[in-house]
């Protein structure tokens, strides 16, 4: 969708 | 090996009610101190987090961490034949393949019994920080639920802005502008009621109003919601289940231009 953030640029991989 | 018994059942047909939407494929990792689910929706926009803590469960007992990889479909067929008042239980062996599924009616005449097949699930597991919000908003889960649900019929998206004057959900569609303003609000007969907002600094973020709808499917978890929001940073929507355990969901907010 066009201007939707993306949950992973936010949280770190464990 | 697991066996965990839950006397308030309807509980976890909640939950899965809650998120099957959302996520279809998920473990359930369970150790000592409880059983823990984290899923990302398709899209990477949403991510889904429960605890059921040991507590809340009696008897309890998980030796070694063990993931059970569930199909969400195939568990609500299976959680249908689950009736009020029933106790259930799960258990599995340290490596299982299938969740053998119990459940005991409150009066011990009838023992429904089920084993559902576990499959693989390679999930990516996301470290969440804790985090000091900027807004904190507890309002009851049906007053949210409600304000998102009539904001979707006008606009896909919606701006949630917390300032010292409360909390504004509004939204800009093709027929037309619509917002909905909550006060701090204290009933002391009637606490579930109550709006309580803390505020630190105001907050201004756009969401998509198709996730957030998705999440009050969680309602029936409980009659209060918390909201806790900071610019630049994923929405959380939070539910206690009972005692401690919660589930939370946590929305990517929209790029601005």
């Amino acid at each position: 969708e066009a201007g939707q953030g993306n949950i992973m640029s936010f949280f770190s991989k464990k | 090996m697991l066996e965990a018994r839950l006397s308030q059942s309807m509980v976890l047909k909640k939950v899965v009610d809650a998120i099957k939407d959302l996520v279809q494929d998920c473990n359930f990792d369970c150790n000592d101190s409880g059983i823990a689910l984290q899923a990302m929706d398709n899209s990477h926009v949403a991510l889904v987090s429960m605890l059921l803590k040991a507590e809340s469960f009696e008897p309890y007992r998980c030796d070694r961490n063990i993931a059970l990889g569930v199909n969400l479909v195939s568990l609500t067929k299976v959680l249908r034949a689950l009736q009020n008042d029933d106790l259930v239980t799960l258990k599995a062996d340290d490596a299982p393949d299938s969740l053998n599924i119990t459940f005991e009616s409150s009066t011990a005449d009838r023992i429904s019994e089920y084993d559902l097949k576990l499959m693989d699930i390679d999930q990516e597991h996301l470290g969440i920080p804790d985090t000091e919000y900027a807004a904190t908003v507890t309002m009851p889960s049906t007053e949210f639920k409600r304000i998102c649900t009539d904001l979707q019929a006008m606009s896909e998206s919606v701006t949630i802005e917390a300032t010292k004057d409360g909390i504004k959900f509004s939204c800009a569609g093709d027929i037309g502008n619509g917002a909905v303003t909550l006060r701090n609000y204290q009933n002391v007969e009637k606490e579930h009621l109550n709006v309580d907002i803390e505020l630190t600094e105001p907050v201004s973020l756009t969401f998509s109003l198709k996730y957030l709808v998705n999440f009050c499917k969680a309602q029936p978890l409980s009659d209060r919601v918390k909201i806790c929001l900071s610019n630049e940073v994923p929405l959380l929507v939070e539910y206690l289940i009972t005692g401690t355990s919660y589930l939370r969901f946590y929305l990517a907010p929209k790029v601005r231009d």
